[in-house]
């Protein structure tokens, strides 16, 4: 059974797209066959994994708005530098989608439509999907910062909101935002939805930043996860080169951090 | 003659809000009858001088929105910490115009419109607008990570767009977006914008920022404001104490680097 987790955070710059790449990595370097989906419109998900969203004959923008009822996911799909790591790659025109769907009836539901051939037990021959040997393990959506349609269409097709904060003076409130849509769309769209948090970015030296990290913790207690992502350049370096951490720089202390995120995070969602 | 400066990039978490609360208070400081302007839902300029989005009776949206011919500008702007700089907070309902207001006909002129009271040589009287002793000489607007609705609404009414970027390998490439967005701005329905570029949140430690700092420098030459605004914790704790960084911390290397850059920015206005 394919597990969907939505990378969400609608404040820019928080590390939604570091950490969608870098779980992705730890997922499939456990084993599972995972699947990265560049939601935003930037594509840094899709540049960071060494493609340029420009030059990439299909993206998960033909998929969404296609009208094939057989869309050729093997010319969508591309591979990444870990075996087990795909790339559904994203462009600028699903700012298209951004500024124009939400007007539609049941929008919501397109994304998780869209993926329903590969979430399910589907098993697709290697002639039609040649990148898809079988449906994936795990299915990361990296969101845009904001709270618009990208984002509900990705919380409407995940299993869970795995949401970065940082350890910032107002970001408990940003976060309460966004808990307030999640229960929304547990409410119109999708009951299942549950969602964790983490801390990213963090300044393990800044006084406020512990005593912020702290009251997360109090406030949302079960729901966050105990291992912080600590500032690390090398994470500033790995979309240079166009690779995961854990390949990149494998012994950094980032690497070592987003390995014992992953193991936490699939405590919790395998444990439910 | 009321100059608008749009703080503008797409890419989230580049220091936008601060800068424009930084920017405004130097101008502030220098005796600039100065507005900040908060174009964002998540409205963190308006957090930042110490207002709390949700208890403020009206913001931005209701001058956006309303219909009366003299809408009630001193009820909607705000005094600050600093005599010289007042500040037109936002709150989530500007999340509304982001999503609903792309389809209206000459929806870009809105907020031009909705400001013009202020921005020309008008001199309205102390009892219609207490806190308006005359029109400012400079308004800043404070906007979301997207190149949606409000960033056009922003460049739309601006008379320059001020990009902060961050020394990152990716940034340059988000700024060319950004730069043909100004493009079609200035083809549309605005002729006089120009635009300045400066890097903010700069490690100077860092072998790749310095590059990067080099290469935006080389491709943007005239256009890049020299003095690169470093990384300063003290940055990220101001917002808390609700006071702009020069009041809160006036010595530390942040101010001073804002108020020099504050005066290279005046220099490229002033000089047109
Ligand atoms: N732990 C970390 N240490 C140092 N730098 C980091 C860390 N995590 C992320 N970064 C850097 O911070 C910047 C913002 O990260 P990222 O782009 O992943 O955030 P985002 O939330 O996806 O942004 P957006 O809202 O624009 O989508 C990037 O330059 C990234 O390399
Ligand atoms: N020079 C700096 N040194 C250290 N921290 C900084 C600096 N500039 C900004 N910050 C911090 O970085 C974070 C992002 O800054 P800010 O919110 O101003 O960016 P933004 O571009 O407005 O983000 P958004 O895209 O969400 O609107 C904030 O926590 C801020 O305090
Ligand atoms: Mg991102
Ligand atoms: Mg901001």
């Amino acid at each position: 059974m394919t597990i969907t987790l939505a990378i969400s955070n609608q404040k820019g710059g928080v590390a939604k797209t570091t950490s969608c790449f870098a779980i992705a990595a730890c997922l499939a370097e456990k084993g599972y066959r995972t699947l990265a989906v560049d939601l935003d419109p930037q594509a840094h998900l899709t540049m960071a994994a060494g493609y340029d969203p420009d030059n990439l004959e299909k993206t998960v923008v033909d998929l969404l708005l296609g009208e094939d009822e057989q869309p050729e996911w093997g010319k969508v799909i591309q591979k990444t530098t870990l075996e087990n790591l795909h790339l559904l790659p994203g462009d600028l025109r699903l700012a298209h989608i951004e500024r124009q769907f939400g007007e539609r009836e049941n929008y919501e539901f397109l994304l998780r439509q869209t993926l329903s051939p590969i979430t399910s037990s589907f098993q697709p021959s290697e002639s039609t999907y040649p990148n898809l040997i079988s449906a994936y393990d795990y299915i990361l959506l990296d969101c845009p910062p904001s709270l618009g349609t990208l984002t509900i269409l990705a919380l409407t097709a995940a299993n869970w909101a795995v949401v970065p904060v940082q350890a910032e003076y107002f970001a408990s409130r940003g976060l309460l935002r966004l808990l307030d849509v999640v229960e929304k769309v547990q409410e119109h769209t999708n009951p299942a939805l549950d969602y964790v948090i983490f801390v990213a970015m963090y300044d393990s030296r800044n006084r406020i930043s512990q005593r912020v990290f702290k009251e997360i913790q109090q406030h949302f207690e079960e729901k966050i996860l105990p291992t912080p992502i600590r500032l690390d350049t090398r994470l500033r370096e790995s979309p240079i080169a166009g690779e995961p951490i854990i390949l990149y720089a494998p012994r950094t202390r980032a690497s070592q951090e987003y390995r014992t995120l992953t193991d936490e995070l699939l405590d919790q969602i395998q444990s439910k």
